[in-house]
């Protein structure tokens, strides 16, 4: 089988006078840079699991991206984080990772620095993590517990997503809450995502 | 939202999804992305009609068809339409293309008032990014080594 990988950002209305030349650099430069972590590992032979945790994580740790740092906040200034990983079949290094085990889901996550990571923890820990679909701090912690990065919440906040979220809901934009340490010039292309 | 799908040499296909979901959501609202069917899905079948018995006397080896899937976009319309396990009962029950199968949800979609895109790979390598908005960040990168991206709709 010849490797392959593919990978999105966010879809929707994205608006095209608003991307500057500079802007569309950034975007393709991080794209391109996902595609190379995630096509390293296949071309090393390794799995298809470690491929897409690889290509997200860049896509996380961009700002440009509604995912990790650059997520977009609730109706209340938060970050809930969303994440799931799912397996055509068990890796083949795993023989103790039973058929039946397809997939996971987690949400509500705030602390955990990449949600791909934690997704990949908890799914090759089938012996106590025998669900489907987890939610809250529980899953943060066992992540935790198996050498995953849990940060400070405040880790998530960039200065263009919390504009759009208190604009969204016609409140005063500043003072910001923390000082930016993105650029400003960087609004997403898609304002107001849509997840 | 962010996702991927890859197909490794051993045949196996991963998907996985990340997001911070909704603008301005309510809190503790659930999306697509972590719940199974409808933003991400993966599977494995071995097809057992009339073609697939051709295919075994032809080929003395079971017909094995897997899909991954990731999607992004109105993910209350994702949930609703089971959008991303649709795409593999197509492919199992009606045995459309990955392209025609993609195509086909992505289109319900937007018939049902759901603005998005959806990522896909099956066993052969072939990949599918079908969206029905205006644009999606994506891209693709084969065995070449070289990465394809796109944003817009038209490129």
């Amino acid at each position: 089988t010849k490797p392959v990988l593919v990978i999105h950002g966010g879809a929707g209305t994205l608006d095209r006078s608003r991307l500057t030349p500079e802007l569309r650099v950034k975007y393709i430069a991080a794209l391109e840079q996902a595609l190379l972590a995630g096509n390293e590992v296949l071309t090393n032979g390794g799995e298809a699991l470690d491929a897409v945790v690889a290509a997200v994580t860049v896509l996380e740790d961009c700002p440009l991206f509604n995912s990790g740092k650059g997520a977009v906040f609730n109706s209340a200034g938060k970050n809930e984080l969303e994440a799931s990983v799912m397996l055509s079949r068990p890796p083949s290094n795993r023989p103790d990772i039973l058929p039946t085990r397809r997939g996971l889901g987690v949400t509500l996550i705030t602390r955990a620095k990449n949600p791909s990571h934690l997704v990949r923890a908890l799914y090759l820990a089938p012996e106590s993590i025998h669900h489907a679909f987890l939610s809250g701090a529980y899953p943060e912690d066992f992540a935790a517990s198996r050498g995953e990065t849990l940060v400070d919440p405040s880790y998530f906040w960039t200065e263009a997503r919390w504009r759009e979220h208190r604009r969204g809901l016609g409140l005063p934009e500043d003072p910001l809450p923390y000082p930016s340490t993105t650029d400003s010039s960087d609004a997403p292309l898609d304002q107001l995502p849509k997840g | 939202t962010v996702g991927a799908v890859a197909l490794d040499a051993q045949g196996c296909i991963a998907c996985l999804t990340s997001t911070g979901g909704l603008t301005n959501k309510l809190p503790g609202r659930v999306g697509d992305t972590p719940t199974m069917g409808t933003g991400f899905w993966a599977e494995e079948w071995k097809p057992t009609g009339p073609l697939a018995r051709l295919w075994r006397k032809l080929t003395r080896k079971p017909l094995r068809v897997a899909v991954g899937v990731s999607g992004t976009g109105d993910g209350d319309y994702f949930i609703r339409l089971n959008a991303a396990s649709t795409v593999a009962h197509r492919m199992k029950y009606l045995g459309e293309s990955l392209e025609k199968a993609t195509s086909a949800v992505v289109e319900d979609l937007k018939l049902n008032g759901g603005l998005g895109g959806l990522i896909a790979v099956n066993q052969d390598g072939q990949v599918a990014l079908p969206l029905n908005c205006s644009g999606m960040y994506r891209g693709v990168i084969r065995t070449d080594g070289v990465p394809k991206t796109a944003i817009f709709d038209d490129e």
